[in-house]
C-alpha cells in the first residue's frame, strides 16, 4: 500500500490501528514480579522474538510461555527499560507499555546475548543466554 | 551504535555495491527513488557507493514488500507492530510488511495513524545492510522503534560514528568525518 500522502489514501483503505499486532499489551499496564495475568504469555513471546528472553527458558515448547510474570520476564523488562532509555523498575508501567507498542523494525535488539544498544559496547551474555536468528 | 555479532561488514575489495527489487513487486519509479535517496544518506558519510542493478538475482542487496511468513522464518504481523528487517552483510536482504501502509512522499498531516514514512525505514534498514545493529540514541537511525506519521532520515553523530568505523569516512569529504549534521531532517505529521 503505497500513497504520496496521507491525504491521498481513500477511507475505504484506511487500516484498524486498534487491530495492530500488539495492542493487547495496553491491557498489561501496572503488571509487575509475582502476577498471574492472561495476556502474558504473549508479551514473553515478544520479549523473546527481540533477543530478551531465551528460547529456552520457561517453557514447554517454542510457543508455549505461561501467563505469570516471573523472574525471567522481571529481568526482560529491565533489559529492554535500559536499552529504551526507560525508568528501570522492572515492572510494565505505563511508559514502557507505550514503547512496547511503537511499530518497530524485526530485528532483534540483544543478538545471541552478546550484543547491546548502548554505545558500542559488548557487554557478556546474561546468564539467561538469549539467542535470536538474525 | 552498536554491531552484530562478530562485527560482519561488506569486504574491502567491495565498496560499490548493488541493489535490487524483487520484481514480483513491480514498485513504481517513486518507491525506488525512495530507496535511492535512502541509500545516499549512507553513502554520504563513507566510501560505499549503491547502485539499482536490474538483475535481481546476482544483485549484493535484494529489496522486497511482503506479508506474513515469507520464507526466511521471520514473518510479518499485519498492520503495524513490525514493519520491516534485514540482515547483517554479507546476506543483504531487506524485507518490509507490505500490509503497512507506507507513504513515499509528504508524511505531514493527519493521519489515522497508521502511516509509515517509507524512507525512514528504509533508512534504518539499510544501516543494518550494511552491518550496525540497533542503538539506545533516540535521535539515531538505528533506534529501532518509530512512530507512526513521523519522518526521520538524516543520520545522526551515534549512526555515523558507528558506520565510520565499519567503513571510514568518505574520501570525497577530504577525509573530514562528514557533511556537517546542520539541520536534521526530522519532522512529525501527525
Amino acid at each position: 500500500h503505497f500513497f504520496p500522502n496521507i491525504s491521498s489514501i481513500p477511507p475505504s483503505l484506511l487500516p484498524n490501528t486498534t487491530k495492530s499486532a500488539w495492542n493487547t499489551f495496553t491491557n498489561l499496564s501496572g503488571c509487575h514480579s509475582g502476577q498471574n495475568v492472561a495476556g502474558i504469555s504473549k508479551l514473553k513471546s515478544y520479549f523473546r522474538y527481540f533477543g530478551y528472553i531465551s528460547n529456552n527458558i520457561n517453557t514447554t515448547s517454542k510457543n508455549n510461555f505461561t501467563d505469570e510474570f516471573d523472574d525471567a520476564l522481571e529481568r526482560a523488562v529491565l533489559n529492554y527499560q535500559k536499552n529504551f532509555n526507560l525508568n528501570t523498575t522492572g515492572e510494565l508501567d505505563e511508559e514502557t507499555v507505550k514503547q512496547i507498542l511503537k511499530p518497530r523494525c524485526g530485528v532483534a535488539d540483544i543478538v545471541n546475548g552478546s550484543t547491546t544498544m548502548n554505545s558500542g559496547k559488548v557487554t557478556p551474555p546474561p546468564s539467561n543466554g538469549n539467542t535470536v536468528a538474525h | 551504535y552498536s554491531f552484530f555479532p562478530g562485527r560482519p561488514r561488506w569486504p574491502s575489495r567491495r565498496r560499490d555495491l548493488t541493489y535490487a527489487f524483487d520484481p514480483r513487486n513491480q514498485l513504481s519509479a517513486d518507491v525506488k527513488r525512495v530507496f535511492a535517496n535512502a541509500f545516499s544518506r549512507w553513502s554520504e558519510w563513507t566510501p560505499l557507493t549503491f547502485t539499482e542493478s536490474g538483475n535481481y538475482f546476482t544483485a549484493d542487496m535484494k529489496i522486497g514488500f511482503y506479508a506474513g511468513e515469507h520464507g526466511d522464518g521471520e514473518e510479518f504481523d499485519g498492520v503495524l507492530g513490525t514493519l520491516a528487517h534485514a540482515f547483517a552483510p554479507p546476506r543483504g536482504l531487506l524485507h518490509l510488511d507490505s500490509d503497512e501502509t507506507w507513504i513515499v512522499g509528504e508524511i505531514s498531516g493527519s493521519g489515522t495513524g497508521a502511516e509509515m514514512d517509507l524512507e525512514s525505514v528504509a533508512v534504518h534498514e539499510i544501516g543494518h545492510l550494511l552491518g550496525l545493529g540497533h542503538s539506545s540514541v533516540e535521535n539515531a537511525i538505528m533506534f529501532p522503534t518509530i512512530a507512526s506519521g513521523m519522518r526521520k532520515v538524516e543520520l545522526d553523530r551515534d549512526d555515523v560514528e558507528g558506520i565510520q568505523e565499519l567503513y571510514g569516512s568518505n574520501p570525497g569529504n577530504n577525509g573530514t568525518t562528514g557533511p556537517s549534521f546542520g539541520e536534521r531532517e526530522v519532522s512529525r505529521g501527525c
